[in-house]
């Protein structure tokens, strides 16, 4: 009585889809497109392979909300072993991401969400197709979600040879979308993953029958990143109490040199004597009390080293300039990648690219592109924090930039765990490091801009003379 | 092998906390307190009480990143039944709100959240004690979740004589917070509540020792908000499907009339006879082709009444005049309560206030209170469509304001499902219908205004002669 229930993380983010970015038709299409290619750029960068992917929408049929579409994406990444493709695709909070390594996807929705929106809006089952990399076969499956249980539905499965050795996953889905409102911020995602992916191959086919091919321009990856450790400034009770059950029987000093980064045997015995517990006491016997003051002592211990961030990628000098000089060629243009720095224990690191004149337009206030974990991010510009960081911290008349300007800011954010705000991956939260962190960047870069108008200006007036 | 994973809804909220408003220690707390707060006043305005609420935060330990709190809010509502306790504060995405009905709560979160965040920080479990309204006793639990699982952990259980006939729910968490940052919005949030609820009697004593009353103004409260059925216009293949499994053996005809708002004899029939369906038909036997045919037809149904709103539950004017009067002793002061419009089949009303002049202090931009549900939104400006309308479509110049000006406008949303953006509850989403509400009531009061200032300039104007 009095309607008390639980219900599945299906049903919840069904009733809640806009949490997730499924708010209208048009942002939806949006979603479910860029749900598929995050997937499918991770399962090539990450894995060594040059990523080769295809999407293609086209239009079945007209409605007054819009249209069905059917969107297909394609991809020669690694696949997925067919004994997780039911979940991968129908069950929420299912992930091969729900590890300390830099990736674009980390929640285990953005393949469902896509999934249930198409299926809520016109019935269809999803249609799954995997050539999982060292596989001689391909496994193909239509897929539907049971929300109440959040559990898959495997409507059919059939298996085949591989016979030429591909790889990769397939991915169709027959949705509701408004491709008129949503055409042109779809096109802006693929060019500004373009511009940041030179070793990447984009073909778009749209519903209007136009084929679009961004090619690789050059043939080599950046380095991957890796998983790593999780840093003791970054431990809390329940990290540790987890890390506890999995190595009961180990002495606790062991368990910490095994568990985190940068802890070595000297690090691990003085962390203990802090705390007061012995060294060789095995883990599983620690107190519910000796977990909460070695959780206290882990984070407040002045001398580990910082978080290591040579397991990120980040995008570098070389690919932001040459993303800024293509798409804008503009007469000035700078880039900087900072030194890695860290939030709660999460290494991250701050790039800014700077484009000014040339063929840049003019505008009222930047024209600012953000990226974070190499995703491109175009809604919620106004709650995300490289925003507040430009409209409260920084005086753009300081560095001889008046309004309308020539100018055009890039802005990358790399880490283990991007701090969004929402389910939907388009704002970062302001976290006071990271916020630091993009301040300092983007004055370094202005600076620069500033030295390179006054020369121009004093050349100029040298001209005159 | 690869990671591949399922993980709960308690382990997806605990590894991104923040995106439920608990992003640091500070923020933290608000988030308890307000979460905490929002369910007492569902649990007593909701069921004809008058609300009685009692909220202290008491310091226990100063530390680096803040102090550890002792935080107990109490009310006088309905309580809650014993058996429902441990899953109600224990276990994610339980709540007796999952229904069509207004209140502060809709996503089985906030407890949870609340006592999840104690819990990593402290590793203290949470003490509930509830007197269920109609019982002759009092339970007292105390509770922690298990994480991996989503399940409540009960560490003790006790029963004790309501020998008072006492009713209403006490919650008691020790958590980790930082008072002296998170002050200012702590208690902005408690008197923006007690603005708009006059009949609710506050009490706050804070970490400092200070202790602050806010009285019952009114012995009355408003009409409570009632249960709706859902309405033809927001339905979907997934609700449909629900609601004729429940109904398998009726004849659809029945179906339609009883599961939907607006919904008679004749509508169910017309409905039927263009989606070509045999009215006599068994629910449970339409084939999935009808379900499809049928949620279109009904979608797309014109002649279905509007979505009703007189199960809503508004403030009004005399709620929004007597608030702002109170808190700002304005020179003009004016509130409109618009009808009810509707959007993806939810009814919803918007209301806006504005306080002009007198003690209301000089601002660059109108000083802009912010109301959902009831509820006060007090972070993510930059994201709410009530920012987006005041900058995109409103011309302050027209109505005779320049500013600086001493302008305050206080706007409120409700319905039976607030698009919020995060779960959270900051932001709403701009939601194209409400979006158009709010612009119309705010054009609405502001010609008001302009009457007002342009009548008092030629008085001014007048006594000049
Ligand atoms: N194209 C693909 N190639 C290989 N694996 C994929 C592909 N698409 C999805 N997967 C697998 O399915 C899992 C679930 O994908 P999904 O997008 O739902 O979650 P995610 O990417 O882990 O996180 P997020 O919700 O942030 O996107 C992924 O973790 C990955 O292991
Ligand atoms: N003070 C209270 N008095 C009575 N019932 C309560 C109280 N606090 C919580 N509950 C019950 O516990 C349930 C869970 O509360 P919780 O805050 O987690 O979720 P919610 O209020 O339903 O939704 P939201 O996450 O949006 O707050 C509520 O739905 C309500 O039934
Ligand atoms: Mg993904
Ligand atoms: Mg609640």
């Amino acid at each position: 009585e009095e309607g008390f229930k639980a219900i599945s993380p299906a049903e919840f983010f069904y009733k809640n889809k806009e949490l997730a970015g499924f708010s209208n038709p048009a942002r939806a299409l949006y979603q479910t497109i860029r749900e598929l290619i995050e997937n499918s750029l991770d399962a090539t960068e990450n894995y060594g392979i040059l990523p080769t992917v295809k999407v293609s929408i086209r239009e079945l049929e007209k409605i007054p909300e819009g249209g069905y579409y059917e969107v297909v994406v394609e991809d020669n990444g690694v696949g997925i072993p067919p004994k997780y493709v039911p979940q991968a695709f129908a069950q929420l909070l299912f992930s091969s991401k729900y590890v300390l390594r830099q990736s674009r996807g980390m929640f285990g929705l953005g393949a469902k969400m896509a999934v249930l929106y198409a299926q809520i809006t016109t019935g269809q089952p999803a249609d799954v197709i995997v050539a999982p990399i060292k596989s001689k076969h391909i496994y193909s499956f239509k897929l539907k979600i049971d929300i109440k249980e959040n559990k898959p539905v495997i409507l059919s499965f059939s298996v085949t040879s591989n016979l030429h050795g591909k790889h990769g996953t397939l991915v169709r889905l027959v949705t509701l979308g408004d491709w008129s409102r949503a055409k042109q911020r779809i096109y802006e995602y693929i060019k500004r993953t373009a511009i940041i992916a030179p070793y990447a191959e984009i073909g778009f086919r749209d519903p209007e029958g136009n084929y679009i091919l961004f090619e690789r321009v050059i043939d080599k990856l950046p380095p991957p990143a890796r998983e790593i450790l999780p840093h003791p400034h970054g431990v809390d009770i329940e990290t540790l109490k987890d890390i506890i059950r999995a190595k009961a029987s180990k002495p606790i000093v062991e368990t910490l040199k095994e568990s985190f980064q940068g802890v070595g045997e000297t690090t691990a015995r003085r962390i203990l004597e802090e705390a007061k517990i012995d060294p060789g006491k095995k883990s599983g016997e620690l107190t519910d009390m000796e977990v909460e003051v070695l959780v206290k002592t882990m984070k407040n211990f002045k001398d580990v080293k910082p978080p290591r961030a040579d397991y990120l990628s980040y995008l570098g000098n070389e690919i932001i300039t040459a993303g800024l000089n293509k798409v804008f060629e503009p007469e000035f243009v700078y880039a900087t990648t900072r030194k890695p720095s860290v939030y709660e224990g999460h290494a991250f690191i701050v790039e800014v690219g700077l484009a000014y004149g040339g063929k840049v337009p003019l505008v009222e206030k930047p024209l600012v592109l953000r990226y974070a974990n190499k995703i491109p991010l175009l809604y919620d510009e106004g709650s995300d924090v490289v925003i507040k960081v430009l409209n409260e911290s920084i005086d753009f008349s300081v560095y001889e930039i008046e309004f309308p300007a020539p100018l055009v800011i890039l802005t990358h954010i790399c880490s283990t765990k991007i701090p969004y705000k929402g389910v939907g991956k388009e704002a970062v939260a302001d976290v006071p490091e990271i916020e630091k962190e993009l301040e300092n960047a983007i004055r370094d870069s202005l600076r620069e801009l500033r030295s390179y108008i006054l020369r121009k200006r004093k050349e100029m007036e040298e001209i005159e003379k």
